[in-house]
């Protein structure tokens, strides 16, 4: 006996148009269409999320990305406070997101 | 304080001229 009324729960019908197509870039998992590299979008999140007023040091960031470097680190912040995503607050050491959602 | 501002008022308008 199997009931035909009831769907089968494995089918995510989670359709985004047109936001799908973006995301194929080589092996590089998640591309948002931003622009940005995988790496300069985990230092954007992470600034982005961080709730204190003066913005997430850059301390901070080192310890939460682990496998990048700090040269690396840098050069993503220094790209995103170029284009403008994210800016220093205090100090040179301290980031803010500008990205309202 | 004054500087903050400046920068997120020159981070926008770098934001605002690459998204035109």
């Amino acid at each position: 006996t199997k009931s035909a009324s009831q769907p089968p729960a494995g089918t995510a019908s989670f359709s985004n148009p047109g936001m799908n197509e973006v995301g194929n870039f080589g092996g590089n998992s998640f591309m948002p269409a931003n622009g940005l590299t995988a790496a300069q979008n985990q230092v954007l999140n992470l600034i982005k999320a961080c709730p204190r007023p003066e913005g997430l040091n850059f301390h901070d960031l080192k310890n939460q990305l682990h496998h990048m470097t700090v040269a690396s680190i840098k050069q993503a912040v220094d790209f995103l406070s170029n284009e403008g995503h994210i800016y220093s607050t205090v100090d040179d050491d301290h980031f803010k997101s500008t990205d309202a959602e | 304080l004054v500087r903050i501002q400046k920068n997120k008022a020159a981070a926008l308008l770098r934001l605002a001229a690459r998204n035109v």
